[in-house]
């Protein structure tokens, strides 16, 4: 464990903690892309099935529990509870055209062909794109809540903080996985965009909208 | 440097 990492795994938590908050709060999931919520959970799910077969830590154990426990929570509170605020017609993304090519590309460039190393393979391919429907619905509403742009912020900065730690790994243990790399490096460019309009807009007080 | 042994990142 380094700092890069906790500061990350802390960040990627406050982001999950913000968005549940958010929709528990104000009753609404205005501006929320459900559909990147059931990617997050399909992530975490082909990710910690190793709950079932292996103990790292407590800490490995307790987080993974969250992380799933919160990300079902929030597809629950999307499309049940308040799914009457849901605004499906922007959150059109579709997902097939994510799942399918990471799924094939993870059966073909991987670690170890078995089933558990491929599902993680999976995860952290979708992970890297995952975001992808909640970006194009704030690219079609062309505005996002600040509270939403906080949680963006946040999920952005956890893998940045991640690309870090795997310097840091390297660097003193000799470690690297180029398949989290490679996915991460992308998952963090995917935000660029987002990071420079949350810097130059929200944090000077300003909304995040997107010119029309 | 085989990988797949430690998966022990979140």
């Amino acid at each position: 464990m380094n700092i890069f990492r906790l500061t990350g795994d802390l960040s990627h938590l406050a982001a999950i903690i913000i968005l549940l908050l958010k929709i528990w709060k104000t009753r609404s999931c205005a501006g929320i892309s459900g559909k990147s919520q059931i990617l997050f959970a399909l992530v975490f799910t082909t990710r910690y099935l190793d709950l079932l077969t292996s103990f790292i830590s407590f800490y490995n154990t307790i987080m993974k529990l969250i992380y799933i426990g919160c990300a079902y929570a929030t597809v629950y509170l999307i499309y049940m509870k308040f799914k009457a605020t849901y605004d499906g017609n922007h959150d059109s993304f579709r997902l097939e055209f994510l799942v399918v090519p990471v799924g094939g590309l993870a059966c073909l460039v991987n670690h170890d062909f078995s089933f558990l190393e491929i599902l993680w393979t999976f995860s952290i391919y979708l992970e890297s794109v995952a975001i992808l429907p909640q970006l194009f619905m704030i690219s079609k509403t062309g505005e996002a809540e600040t509270i939403t742009t906080h949680y963006l912020f946040f999920l952005g900065l956890y893998r940045a903080l991640y690309l870090f730690n795997w310097i840091w790994r390297f660097y003193f243990e000799g470690f690297f996985d180029m398949i989290a790399i490679v996915a991460g490096v992308v998952q963090t460019i995917l935000y660029c965009d987002f990071f420079y309009l949350y810097v130059t807009k929200v944090l000077k007080g300003k909304k995040l909208s997107l010119p029309a | 440097l085989d990988s797949t042994t430690d998966k022990d990142e979140l």
